[in-house]
């Protein structure tokens, strides 16, 4: 074996594509490059059961553009020579982006034969990665034109391990709806597995004073370390958290270091996992203002303020005010474009981005834009991939 | 156009040429960023390990040497995708080559 896989494919085997931004300059009209591609994409379905359509508009499993420099996913393309193209796992969208400032060509020994480079970038839309066999299609260097890219005997072992041999016949079925479910990703060793793998939906997230991420779920809590959860988690809440109830609602940390935990009409306050004496005390006491049984609770990267979300409302908290929330609240959820109401939690995360969690997905908001980030792979995406390492 | 000899991007006796280079193509993920600095690493024997991981996977000879085959190989055009994911990429992180929500 000298393939190697990525770790993410497909679900659906009926894909679709669209070529969103043609090269602007070269001997390839748009109909040739629709002809290319088309012939790239083939040498993938000769040996499974891949289809592939094109579409004109709309989402797509695999955008292709021919973009030249930076061009927004922080892998600038370099000009002629060097880098032709790159392509992004199924995990990460699957898109296919062309240096347009090469000289892209068909049929010809001149210039960059489009189909052997696109042929090979599509692997990579399909969760291949590179392979250290030059012979195979997916060896990283550029092979020159040949009159038909084919597989060769490692990329065709590779392909089939991901989506398996061709049929004789296939089966009729329709286009699939793109959605996140559509992406599946290798299970790791067992030692990586834990229930957030099987249900990444959670109660609560924060982070406490000394900068430990905690994700509470049920009767449990886990500690997150930089991309999965830490050795020794899930703990049970009652061995560390003194006094805190087993499926809490809502958790936040203000910048005084106290944690503070939400569930129905009370609150309980922490010094990381030290509770304060005293809690817990009625949310109307300490919140006035803000609604029991809420679903968030966070400190905005906007402004530093802190937010609760109930249902499709929310309301902002200033404790230095009077009153701390003003008579315009509440206000709709659908203000923050892209945020789905009814949300699990949300975070302010070290990173100083805030995310929303929702049904085991999350999303980035993007605070200047005051929208979710239009970030590639799109958002909502899975938080048991993106946040703990399953 | 097609006839242009691109310019080069690894340069003969290059190592920090070199060092980009690799970098950007994934040999060079075990590295602890935040215990190793770079200059430690622009010296033949610094680069050597990462030198001949690329020669092993370009299918040359391994030497651990950035010899002209060496840095003719690194100057031919390629995809752009990482040779080694030993760190997931962020499609849309600025920190490409680490995967953590950071």
């Amino acid at each position: 074996k000298r393939f190697a896989l990525q770790g993410s494919r497909w679900k659906v085997k009926d894909l679709t594509y669209r070529i969103s931004k043609y090269p602007t300059s070269g001997q390839m009209t748009k109909q040739d490059v629709d002809g290319e591609i088309k012939k790239a994409l083939d040498v993938w379905t000769d040996h499974t059961d891949l289809t592939f359509t094109q579409k004109r508009s709309g989402r797509v499993h695999i955008d292709i553009s021919f973009l030249e420099g930076e061009h927004g996913d922080g892998d600038p393309f370099d000009g002629s020579g060097g880098t032709l193209a790159h392509a992004f796992f199924p995990v990460f969208g699957g898109d296919a982006h062309f240096d347009d400032k090469e000289f892209w060509t068909m049929e010809s020994f001149r210039g960059t034969n489009l189909l052997q480079t696109a042929a090979h970038e599509f692997g990579h839309s399909l969760g291949l990665s590179h392979s250290d066999d030059n012979d195979a299609l997916m060896a990283p260097f550029y092979r020159g034109f040949e009159v038909k890219p084919s597989l060769n005997d490692d990329d065709i072992k590779a392909i089939q391990a991901l989506y398996g041999v061709k049929s004789s016949s296939n089966l009729a079925s329709s286009l699939n709806e793109i959605s996140s479910n559509e992406i599946e990703f290798d299970r790791r060793d067992s030692e990586t597995n834990h229930i957030l793998c099987n249900d990444a939906r959670i109660d609560a997230i924060f982070t406490a004073l000394d900068n430990s991420t905690y994700v509470f779920k049920g009767q449990e809590y886990f500690k997150l370390v930089d991309d999965s959860i830490a050795d020794g988690y899930p703990r049970k809440i009652s061995s560390d958290w003194s006094g805190l109830p087993s499926n809490i609602d809502a958790a936040f940390t203000w910048k005084n270091g106290k944690t503070y935990i939400f569930k129905g009409s009370q609150y309980w306050r922490y010094t990381n996992k030290n509770k304060d004496s005293g809690y817990p005390k009625p949310i109307s006491k300490g919140f006035d203002g803000i609604p029991n049984s809420v679903d968030a609770a966070f400190v905005w990267s906007g402004n530093g303020l802190i937010y609760f979300f109930k249902n499709g409302d929310y309301y902002r908290f200033n404790p230095e005010e009077r009153p701390p929330v003003k008579e315009t609240y509440p206000k709709p959820i659908s203000n923050w474009e892209g945020i789905p109401d009814n949300i699990d939690d949300a975070l302010k995360y070290t990173n100083g981005f805030t995310y929303f969690f929702k049904d085991g997905n999350y999303w980035r908001f993007d605070d200047k834009a005051f929208k979710v980030d239009q970030a590639n792979p799109a958002f909502p995406r899975p938080a048991s991939f993106w946040w703990f390492g399953c | 156009p097609s006839n242009a000899m691109p310019i080069p991007h690894v340069k003969e006796n290059s190592l920090t040429s070199a060092m980009m280079y690799l970098m950007k193509y994934g040999y060079m993920d075990d590295m602890d960023h935040h215990h190793h600095r770079s200059e430690n690493l622009l010296s033949q024997d610094g680069l050597k390990k990462y030198i001949m991981e690329f020669q092993a996977f370009a299918g040359m000879n391994v030497t651990g040497e950035l010899d002209s085959d060496t840095v003719k190989m690194m100057n031919m055009p390629r995809c752009g995708v990482k040779d080694k994911l030993g760190m997931k990429m962020d499609a849309d992180s600025h920190q490409v080559h680490h995967h953590s929500r950071s």
